[in-house]
């Protein structure tokens, strides 16, 4: 036998073709091509001692462990078996090509020469990718998602979302790491709605910008595999918001809306080795974070133009009705504004309004005070009286009369809103017991 | 006081005791102020002009709130920050008591009551107070029979006319060549013994504003030819009305 090498074309010849082949000769070609291509032959002169079954001389060509014929005798003749314009295909890169003639070629005494063959091969691309052709030796399609045939050989790609393994034919989910940054969209589980596949570590991220919060509405239908009395021991469907657990889902019933109030959300999704489920979508939209409605903590604060809705960056003023101070803790505010932060929580906590005190009043000398409102208090709006100690002194006012309200600034003022406490002034010239002359 | 009588408490709620000198009177004015004479402070012929007024007002005892003497000096002295001599007074001039008016200024102001009150100021519109026979009352812890009284006691006197007061002090002019000046006016008798004296000094001729209701002040215990032998001079406050409103309202 003489192995053909690996050329992409050529001949194989009958042993001294053109001239007649010798008796008893044995001859065999190993015809080879490069990988990823087949082998075709077809004969261009065939001229073979006929016989029945080719029992005599024959050309006998096998590929792929098949048989694929056993070739004899000349183009027309009644007996034998001619190939005629036949291509032999190989389904592998290798065909082997035997020739046998016995001992003698004679026909009624007669000796008759037959001159053989001529035979050309040349190396066909293997379209590795129909399904017709697949390997003997391999149960499936060569590509589990997506077979791409080139002249020579093939490769393998997968569907969006899966990964192409180390075998170059599998395709595995590739799920661990999907980030969504548009404001809204779509995420479900593999194959979805069809069932998911087994073993999935999924890590969907939603990374969105601060102050915004994501919003999960899932789908129909919501279907991951569940037990009746346990949570949750086969597949979980886990969401986290900002490292903050918000649950854990199985089972057929859908979670519904979820507001996450967070601007970060991580869905894991594990599965086991079986089942069935469909899986879930879940659609996400985001919407600035809301903060908590602002209550006044008194009846004396006022929210000044107070929104139904506070989102991030908005804002509130507080102020007190006339009369009262802004204060926190013990300290007196000039103002007060909160600020919605991205967290749905305002840069600082409602102040409260606390009456006006005002000092005590000043001590009026050769006077006192009284107060008007009872009980007797300094807060906003009491009011005193100064009282000079008559007769021996009169009163003299700055032109607000003697009675002292207590201001919303937090000082005593007249009614002509002067702070100025009147005056004792003596009085002249009355004398208790002035003489008095009777006896006349 | 000669020919007086006792005063009753309250009923000369200004009279001020005061101890410069020697004994003398005075009134208040406001809650803070003495009115007083001049020569209390700086007598006639007293040499006292070796002594600042800083220092005299520092050695001056005023006392307020009593008609008894030494209840007065049982309540306490009223120290003096301040003392003002009208420009106008000469002490120096041993017959001349023009401008014989000066203001005490305590320390701190007393609380007024029934026995402390103030003496009002004339109205300078007013004149009719000096007109002859227009009756006033002076009180003091002066002279009476010779002893200084430990009682306030007052007397009524009349305004007397400027011709007769001329007249008769120059009746007098050969004894005592004393000036009777626009700033002056006298009162009294000549013949009936009532009249001020020695220790009655800075106390004050008072009269009753019948419109107003109010006492006023209109005279300073001044001077006099002997006690109760004729007419008494008195500083004619009216004429001063400006100068102490000045002083009072300036410092106030």
């Amino acid at each position: 036998s003489s192995p053909v090498p690996g050329k992409l074309f050529g001949e194989i010849r009958s042993p001294n073709y053109p001239k007649p082949y010798p008796n008893n000769n044995i001859s065999s070609w190993d015809i080879i091509v490069p990988k990823g291509y087949v082998v075709k032959l077809t004969f261009r002169y065939f001229d073979l001692e006929p016989s029945e079954s080719c029992f005599y001389d024959y050309v006998k060509i096998k590929a792929d462990k098949k048989n694929l014929g056993r070739y004899c005798g000349q183009l027309g003749s009644t007996t034998g078996n001619h190939p005629g314009r036949k291509k032999f295909i190989s389904q592998g890169n290798r065909m082997h090509v035997e020739f046998h003639s016995d001992f003698s070629n004679e026909d009624n005494g007669t000796v008759i020469r037959y001159r053989g063959f001529l035979a050309y091969y040349q190396a066909v691309d293997l379209d590795e990718c129909d399904p017709n052709n697949a390997a003997e030796d391999s149960e499936g399609p060569r590509c589990q998602h997506i077979c791409h045939n080139y002249v020579g050989g093939y490769f393998c790609s997968c569907r969006p979302g899966y990964q192409l393994q180390s075998d170059r034919h599998s395709c595995k989910v590739e799920c661990s790491s999907e980030l969504y940054t548009e404001a809204s969209g779509y995420l479900s589980s593999p194959e979805y709605p069809q069932p998911y596949p087994e073993d999935l570590r999924c890590n969907y991220s939603i990374r969105l910008e601060k102050g915004l919060s994501i919003i999960l509405k899932f789908l129909k239908p919501f279907e991951i595999d569940d037990h009746q009395q346990v949570h949750c021991p086969y597949d979980q469907l886990k969401i986290q918001a900002q490292g903050r657990e918000i649950g854990e889902f199985c089972g057929k019933e859908s979670p519904g809306n979820i507001e996450t109030k967070s601007n970060e959300v991580d869905i894991l999704f594990l599965t086991d080795e079986s089942g069935f489920s469909r899986g879930w979508k879940i659609h996400y939209t985001s919407e600035k974070i809301r903060c908590p409605q602002p209550v006044p903590l008194d009846q004396f604060t006022v929210i000044r133009d107070l929104q139904p809705v506070y989102r991030y960056q908005d804002y509130f003023i507080v102020t007190c009705k006339t009369g009262y101070n802004l204060m926190k803790g013990s300290q007196k505010l000039l103002s007060f504004t909160a600020v919605c932060q991205a967290d749905g929580t305002w840069h600082q906590s409602m102040p409260r309004c606390e009456i006006v005190k005002c000092d005590n009043p000043t001590e009026l000398t050769n006077g006192v005070f009284n107060y008007v409102n009872k009980p007797a208090n300094n807060n906003y709006q009491s009011v005193i009286e100064y009282q000079c100690n008559e007769p021996y002194y009169h009163i003299v006012t700055r032109g607000g009369g003697g009675r002292f309200t207590c201001s919303p600034e937090g000082t005593w003022v007249d009614q002509a809103g002067q702070g100025r406490i009147p005056a004792c002034l003596p009085v002249c010239g009355k004398p208790n017991r002035p003489v008095a002359e009777i006896q006349r | 006081i000669l020919g007086g009588k006792q005063a009753n408490r309250g009923s000369f709620p200004w009279q001020a005791l005061t101890g410069i000198h020697g004994r003398g009177g005075g009134a208040l004015l406001g809650d803070r102020w003495i009115l007083t004479a001049a020569h209390t402070i700086l007598p006639k012929a007293s040499g006292g002009n070796d002594i600042s007024l800083d220092q005299l007002a520092e050695e001056a005892n005023v006392f307020l709130g009593h008609t008894d003497v030494d209840e007065l000096h049982k309540m306490g002295n009223h120290p003096v920050r301040r003392i003002f001599i009208h420009p106008d007074y000469n002490p120096k001039d041993e017959h001349n008591f023009n401008g014989d008016i000066a203001l005490l200024e305590l320390k701190h102001p007393v609380t007024l009551g029934p026995d402390v009150l103030p003496i009002c100021l004339p109205d300078t519109t007013n004149n009719t107070f000096y007109m002859d026979g227009h009756m006033g009352y002076v009180s003091g812890f002066g002279v009476e029979k010779n002893f200084l009284s430990n009682h306030l006691k007052y007397v009524n006197l009349p305004a007397v006319s400027r011709e007769k007061c001329q007249s008769w002090l120059d009746s007098k002019s050969r004894q005592m060549p004393m000036v009777f000046s626009e700033n002056m006016f006298c009162a009294g008798f000549l013949t009936v013994k009532r009249d001020t004296c020695q220790g009655d000094s800075g106390s004050v001729f008072t009269v009753l504003d019948s419109g107003s209701g109010r006492w006023v002040a209109t005279g300073v215990v001044s001077w006099g030819i002997g006690c109760a032998q004729g007419y008494g001079f008195y500083t004619k406050v009216l004429n001063y009305v400006d100068w102490i409103k000045g002083i009072i309202r300036e410092d106030t």
